[in-house]
């Protein structure tokens, strides 16, 4: 399981 | 299309009330900060120079290289009326986000 989780920010 | 566009780019972008219209992913560790959505119509969309899988570099000469996210997100939301991007495409880094 792909525990990094990615965050997206809008800017 | 952009298809033309050159792999490293300087982009000068002037803040609209809703921002720059782009998203960024990355910033954990020293992988980078990469934009990962352009908004349809917002000003990167306007400017035509940047494009999906575009690692920023520095924004106004701040190296973002090894930036985390939070302050990645920070510098752009107060960086003022306008960003200069530095930013190179690499699609292949970026896709790595959209796998996960």
């Amino acid at each position: 399981l792909q525990t990094k989780n990615y965050r997206q920010s809008a800017v | 299309d952009q298809g033309d566009l050159p792999l490293e780019r300087r982009v000068l972008l002037r803040r609209s009330p809703n921002g720059f219209g782009f998203n960024i992913v990355g910033g954990d560790g020293d992988e980078g900060i990469y934009i990962s959505f352009i908004q349809t119509g917002g000003v990167a969309d306007k400017s035509g120079e940047l494009r999906k899988g575009d690692r920023i570099l520095s924004v106004n000469n701040i190296d973002f290289r090894g930036v985390t996210h939070e302050d990645a997100a920070t510098v752009l939301k107060n960086c003022g009326d306008t960003a200069e991007l530095h930013v190179i495409y690499k699609y292949d880094d970026f896709i790595r986000f959209e796998n996960r």
